[in-house]
C-alpha cells in the first residue's frame, strides 16, 4: 500500500489492541503512533543497510495454486519473503532475550508487512513485478496495476486514514475473532486469489474508470480492514 | 491479532536512573 493505506491498517490495529499490547507499543514507541511509523519500512528499504529487507515486502508465486500447493510452495521457498519476515518479527517481539532496539525495529516492520500481506498485488507474479510492468489508464491517467492497488483506488475516495479507519470500524465481534484466528498463510492465499482475478481482468494498456473503481473499492476496503484487525 | 499475541508477555526494560549509571 501507499502511505494512506498503511496508515489506515495501523489505525484500525490501534483501535483493536488489547490493554497489554497497547502498553507494550507505548513503551516501545513512546513518541510515535503506529500510524506514524507505518511506512518506515518503505522509507528504509533502499538504504544500503536495509537493502536486505526489500524482499520482505512481497511473495512471488506461479499461477494456479490451490491452498494446499500454495502453502507447500510458500514454505518451500528459499530466501526471505513476506511470510518468513512476519514470522521473524513475531519471534523477535515475543522473545524475552531480544533487545529493546530489536523489538522496536521488529514492531515497525510488522506494522508495515501485515499491511502489505493484505495488498493483493504484493502476493503475485515475479515476471511482471507484482503488476508494476502492466501499464493501465485509470481515469485517463497512465499508471500500472500495482500502483493502482497501492494507492490510486484509495486516493480516489479522498478520505484521510483516520476517516477510513472510522468508516471501516463496523466489523462485528464474531467476524473480528474469525479473522484474527486465520493463519498467516490464509491472509496470503486470499491476496493471491484476488491478484489472480485482477490479472485475468486487465491487459496491458487497459482503460479503467468508474466501473473498475466501483467494482473493486469494497475489496480494497475489506483488505485494509482485515489487515488492521489481524495486525492488532 | 498478531500484536495482541506476540506482545502478551512483554516486559519493559527497567529504566536506569541517572545516579545508577556507571
Amino acid at each position: 500500500w501507499g502511505v494512506i493505506g498503511h496508515q489506515t491498517v495501523a489505525k484500525i490495529a490501534e483501535n483493536n489492541l488489547n490493554i497489554r499490547a497497547k502498553a507494550a507499543v507505548k513503551d516501545l514507541l513512546p513518541d510515535e503512533s503506529l500510524t506514524q511509523i507505518s511506512s518506515w519500512a518503505d522509507q528504509v528499504r533502499s538504504q544500503p543497510e536495509y537493502r536486505y529487507t526489500s524482499s520482505w515486502h512481497f511473495l512471488n508465486l506461479p499461477d494456479g495454486l490451490d491452498y494446499n500447493s500454495f502453502t507447500q510452495t510458500v514454505k518451500g521457498l528459499s530466501g526471505d519473503n513476506i511470510y518468513t519476515a512476519i514470522l521473524k518479527c513475531g519471534k523477535t517481539l515475543s522473545d524475552p532475550s531480544s533487545s529493546r532496539a530489536q523489538k522496536v525495529e521488529a514492531l515497525k516492520f510488522m506494522v508495515h508487512l501485515v499491511g502489505d500481506a493484505h495488498q493483493p498485488m504484493h502476493i503475485s507474479r515475479a515476471e511482471d513485478k507484482g503488476g508494476n510492468t502492466i501499464q493501465v489508464q485509470f481515469n485517463g491517467k497512465g499508471t500500472n496495476l500495482h500502483s493502482l492497488w497501492d494507492g490510486k483506488l484509495l486516493d480516489a475516495q479522498g478520505l484521510t486514514a483516520d476517516e477510513m479507519a472510522t468508516k471501516f470500524n463496523k466489523t462485528n465481534p464474531a467476524q473480528i475473532l474469525q479473522w484474527q484466528k486465520d493463519p498467516i498463510l490464509k491472509w496470503l492465499f486470499e491476496s493471491y486469489q484476488i491478484s489472480s482475478k485482477l490479472y485475468a481482468e486487465v491487459q496491458s494498456g487497459s482503460k479503467l474508470s468508474e466501473e473498475y473503481y466501483t467494482k473493486h473499492l469494497p475489496e480494497v476496503q475489506l483488505r485494509l480492514e482485515q489487515g488492521g484487525i489481524r495486525l492488532a | 491479532g498478531i500484536l495482541n499475541e506476540v506482545l502478551k508477555n512483554y516486559k519493559p526494560e527497567p529504566k536506569i536512573k541517572d545516579d545508577q549509571k556507571t
